[in-house]
């Protein structure tokens, strides 16, 4: 796995995700990434790679929309200027 | 565990 930084550049940060617990993508997949949003700008986040972590917080068990809100949120917060991401290149089997 | 992915249903798309 992989820790991935990326710093709030832009307004959006700019992914589309796909998965969650109980559909066949166990864990999200990045499967777009937006340009001029802050993970483009950023140019380490791949579509392909599996989200395993958000500042710290696992994704695992987590059903679509939690994972999304959790990223979201981690995103929207004043509190920090970046968003840390553990990532990996492949299907976690579960 | 490939069969049982297969039944799972597939995810949504979120743009965030």
């Amino acid at each position: 796995a992989t820790l991935i930084r990326v710093m709030k550049t832009a307004p959006t940060l700019g992914i589309a995700i796909e998965g969650g617990a109980k559909t066949r993508q166990p864990l999200p997949r990045i499967v777009t990434i937006q340009r001029g949003g802050s993970a483009h700008n950023c140019s380490k986040l791949k579509v392909g790679q599996v989200i395993l972590e958000v500042n710290g917080i696992s994704l695992q068990g987590k059903e679509h929309r939690e994972a999304a809100r959790i990223i979201a949120e981690a995103f929207k917060t004043k509190e920090k200027d970046h968003m840390d991401f553990l990532v990996t290149e492949f299907n976690v089997s579960l | 565990s490939c069969d049982k992915r297969l039944t799972l249903p597939p995810s949504e798309i979120t743009l965030l």
